[in-house]
């Protein structure tokens, strides 16, 4: 994502590390559903 | 702090739930006879009672029905199947006190689950659900009566309950010992700050509401107003995400990372797989917008406004090290709702009026993080740049749908039927009826040419 200029300049700082969640493989494309739903949360 | 007939404590309501937005906040208790202690998930989205009736290997504790001597068999098997996970139990009675909540006990319709699938998940801390949403949505039928509609009837208390969670700026799922207050019977002045804003119910399943319009960073996302309420846009307390049906979520995703200037994100963060970690000494939350969902009034030519910080929906996962702070993103799409779940309702004391129709909004004492507020709530606004309805038509007449489909297959069945008839009468009979054995010149020239 190309980011629009700020009158300030200020940008969200790149995060340090993107981690999955619940040790997933941390790709974030073909997650298993497990990790899926652990990441919805509840939804009932 | 009390009911006016002064039959109801409020006060003793007080931080009765214990719990967190990711696994859900849950009330202590006690069923049967002597009283075995349970946790209750409390889930303003469905309608059924249920305990886990059997051990599972996720839980730490059921409800043993062949204990409890004034447990009675109905018989009735019961599914449900939520948006995730299910269960299979059999409804039964038996009697209920809630420790922090209304004196007294009472009899109530109880499902003992006996099999489930992604329902009691890993590391949860509650027993069983209490559906609090309306009798439409019980099962097998409306006509078993919900745990709430029994408390109405039989402690004397208003038809009206309110919902306080204290999640907010804490890991999502951390130790489950947050708390709130589920107050049974009424409205606790000391959980809320300000002005209450209610919006209709618009039908009493769920608790469908209207929302009229949606902003990141005071920005209107202007979509037409029906797609925030496609198929309905309702307040559930089972949910943890704020669910967005997907057009919008994509155009509130698009929006965040405009207003927020993102330089670079993975798309495994919006998706909810993926968390975002910065340095301890970063303040993410500082550069992420507000949202702001806007509600019909009751007045329905004005509407309100609830906001939600980012504190709110870039939330703290349970997941750091020693240098690093790691977040999730609290929002996710969906296909059939738009869901104020306990990522936004953590904002707010929420007042279920069952009694008026009415579902009210306002600003939460706990919805604040180091000293800060992380909701808002004002208005009104008028509404002359949206529809007169924003609900989806095709939840709101459905049983008229199905009424008009059923003549139209019915009228489809009836012409076949006569095609059939047609098709099946012999010949001669039909040559019968058509010239009624009378043979002239012509006809029987006819005839015998075709023979």
């Amino acid at each position: 994502v190309s980011p629009p200029s700020a009158p300030d300049g200020s940008l969200v700082p790149v995060p340090v590390a993107l981690k999955p969640r619940g040790g997933g493989n941390g790709t974030g494309t073909g997650s298993s559903p497990e990790l899926q739903q652990e990441a919805e949360g509840l939804a009932l | 702090a009390s009911d006016p007939s002064g039959a109801v404590n409020f006060v003793a309501m007080v931080d009765n739930l214990q719990g967190d937005s990711g696994r859900g906040y849950y009330l202590e208790l006690l069923l049967g006879t002597p009283p075995q202690k349970l946790n209750i998930l409390v889930d303003t989205g469905s309608s059924n009672f249920a305990v886990a009736g059997a051990p599972n290997a996720d839980l730490t504790s059921y409800f043993n029905t062949k204990e409890s001597s004034t447990y009675k068999l109905l018989g009735t098997v019961v599914t449900v199947k939520y948006t995730q996970g299910s269960w299979i139990g059999t409804l039964g009675t038996d009697v209920v006190t809630i420790p922090k909540g209304i004196n007294g006990t009472f009899t109530i319709n109880i499902v003992a689950i006996s099999e489930s699938e992604n329902f009691f998940l890993k590391g949860v801390q509650w027993h069983g659900i209490l559906g609090l949403a309306y009798d439409a949505l019980a099962k097998p039928s409306s006509s078993v009566e919900t745990f709430f509609d029994s408390l109405v009837n039989q402690a004397n208390i208003p038809n009206i309950f309110s919902l306080q969670m204290c999640g907010a700026g804490l890991p999502v799922t951390g130790t489950g010992t947050n708390g709130g207050s589920l107050v049974l019977g009424g409205i606790e002045p000391s959980l809320y700050k300000g002005e209450i804003w209610y919006t209709p119910v618009e039908k009493e399943w769920y608790y469908q509401v209207e929302i009229l319009k949606l902003e990141v960073g005071g920005e209107n996302l202007n979509l037409d107003c029906k797609e925030y309420n496609s198929d309905k846009a309702i307040v559930d307390s089972g949910t943890t995400l704020l669910r967005l049906p997907e057009k919008v979520f994509s155009a509130v995703v698009g929006a965040i990372i405009q207003k927020s200037l993102i330089q670079e994100f993975s798309s495994g963060f919006w998706s909810g797989v993926q968390l975002a970690c910065w340095a301890k000494s970063e303040q993410p939350w500082t550069f992420f917008p507000e949202i702001s969902i806007y509600l019909r009034d009751e007045n329905s030519s004005r509407s309100f406004r609830i906001t939600i910080f980012p504190q709110l929906y870039i939330q703290p996962a349970f997941e750091t090290s020693q240098n690093l702070r790691c977040y999730r993103f609290g929002i996710s799409s969906s296909t059939n709702a738009l869901v104020i779940g306990a990522t936004v309702m953590e904002g707010f004391y929420v007042i279920f009026d069952r009694t008026q129709k009415r579902v009210g909004f306002a600003l939460s004492t706990c919805a604040e993080v180091g000293g800060s507020p992380v909701s808002g709530i004002d208005g009104p606004f008028e509404t002359t740049d949206v529809a007169s309805t924003c609900v989806s038509t095709i939840s709101f007449h459905e049983p008229l749908l199905w009424i008009v489909s059923y003549a139209l297959m019915s009228f489809c069945g009836l012409v076949l039927l006569v095609l059939i008839v047609l098709l099946l009468l012999p010949a001669r009979c039909r040559r019968h009826y058509s010239d009624n054995g009378i043979v002239n010149d012509e006809s029987s020239l006819v005839r015998h040419r075709w023979k």
